[in-house]
């Protein structure tokens, strides 16, 4: 049972992946998982569809755990998870939104990494892959989308943590994903979850560029960055991949601003140093209730202002 | 297993331009195993920088002798490691 399901503490792949299929079975007429392809190392990747029916609504899509050392963010996505499927016919703002909308959300997107991190080294952020010519392996999956691709805020040295790999989605972790938004088509939304540093942030950032729509998702973020310091007060920035941060190309949801999904924000969520992707498990639950507060107002968003 | 025994997590504090060609510097050294928990080098945000312990004192030399102020954040990662991996069995057991 969902009931009996630890959310305060970290989980491995497989406990993930059970209690997905948990999730599915208490929810059948709610939640779908989607199996999008296979990682690198032949593990299944699954997306979990939240939905009411209707063919091809229009959706929103969440990512987690790209980036395999930030814990957090899987495990946020599984109280996320477990928190949409249990508000949908209570909460009026969730069942409306799924009354009108699709929810896409996927927990570990990289779980070659996810499961390296668990085995042999805590620390690893890339995929898995193999590189002819280097010892070295694995891509930063966050800098391998189409996106300005090669530039700067990249690496090219396969030995670093944030190298763009040989080509734009060579990393089949990405291209699955590539291949379902795309096939899809009717993506109104696209939120990727990263942590430390907590920021909520908008495209682009392989160039310093604004983008047409800057002054609407600064708004946006900022105002669902008000819903999500209401709960603890912690403290969040807003902006641009690029003023906020760094530059950095190939990242994901300059990828899908770049194909029309205008709604395209990336979360950082905690902590700001003393932790880093060390986070002691007492924090998730607290950081998936603030975080649930955030992305809510940015679905709401999607919702009413159709495009 | 990696094991990260002697680790920091350095929090620099960028205030010059000086500070970033430092900085630029000691990320082009491959050889020092350095980790950046926090990318991109500005004077409004602080960058972290995990350390492994062989290359501790090189590294703080090196911004002590370019005036980069920083503070040591954590002190020894494998700690949190193993605090984090113990808590990770006692929740396995409450859970069975």
């Amino acid at each position: 049972s969902t009931k009996s399901f630890n959310f305060a503490a970290y989980h491995d792949l497989e406990t993930i992946y059970s209690f997905m299929d948990t999730l599915v079975a208490s929810h059948p007429n709610l939640i779908t998982k989607v199996h999008i392809g296979n990682s690198y190392e032949n593990r299944p990747m699954y997306a979990l569809k939240f939905s009411t029916g209707g063919v091809n609504r229009p959706a929103i899509w969440v990512d987690a755990g790209i980036h395999s050392r930030e814990w957090v963010t899987q495990a946020s996505a599984v109280w996320i998870a477990n928190k949409i499927a249990s508000n949908y016919g209570v909460d009026p703002s969730v069942t409306s939104l799924l009354g009108q909308m699709d929810i896409y959300l996927m927990i570990v997107t990289n779980p070659d990494g996810y499961v390296f991190t668990h085995t042999n080294n805590r620390m690893w952020r890339k995929t898995r892959s193999v590189k002819s010519g280097s010892s070295c392996r694995g891509v930063d999956p966050n800098r391998n989308w189409d996106a300005g691709f090669g530039g700067p805020g990249a690496s090219k040295d396969p030995c670093s943590d944030s190298y763009h790999g040989p080509y734009a989605h060579s990393e089949v972790e990405v291209k699955n994903v590539v291949d379902l938004i795309m096939g899809h088509g009717n993506f109104k939304s696209f939120i990727s979850v990263h942590s430390y540093s907590q920021l909520l942030m908008y495209p682009y950032g392989y160039t310093c560029t604004d983008i047409p729509d800057m002054s609407e998702l600064h708004s946006v973020g900022t105002a669902a960055i008000k819903e999500l310091t209401s709960l603890y007060n912690t403290r969040y920035q807003v902006g641009s991949i690029c003023k906020i941060i760094y530059q950095a190309s190939g990242g994901s949801i300059d990828w899908t601003y770049d194909i029309g999904i205008k709604y395209s924000f990336a979360f950082e969520l905690r902590d700001t140093g003393f932790y880093g992707f060390l986070l002691p498990a007492n924090q998730i639950i607290p950081t998936a209730e603030e975080t649930w507060l955030g992305l809510k107002y940015i679905m709401e968003y999607v919702r009413n202002h159709p495009y | 297993k990696e094991l990260f025994n002697g680790d920091q997590v350095l929090r620099i504090h960028v205030e010059s331009e000086d500070h970033i060609q430092a900085l630029k510097e000691l990320e082009e050294d491959v050889d020092s195993g350095l980790d950046f928990w926090t990318h991109g080098f500005s004077t409004e945000r602080p960058i972290d920088i995990r350390v492994p312990h062989s290359s501790l004192s090189a590294v703080k030399d090196f911004l002590k002798k370019n005036n980069v102020p920083f503070n040591v954040m954590i002190n020894n990662v494998q700690e949190l490691l193993d605090r984090e991996k113990s808590e990770m069995v006692s929740n396995a057991k409450m859970e069975r």
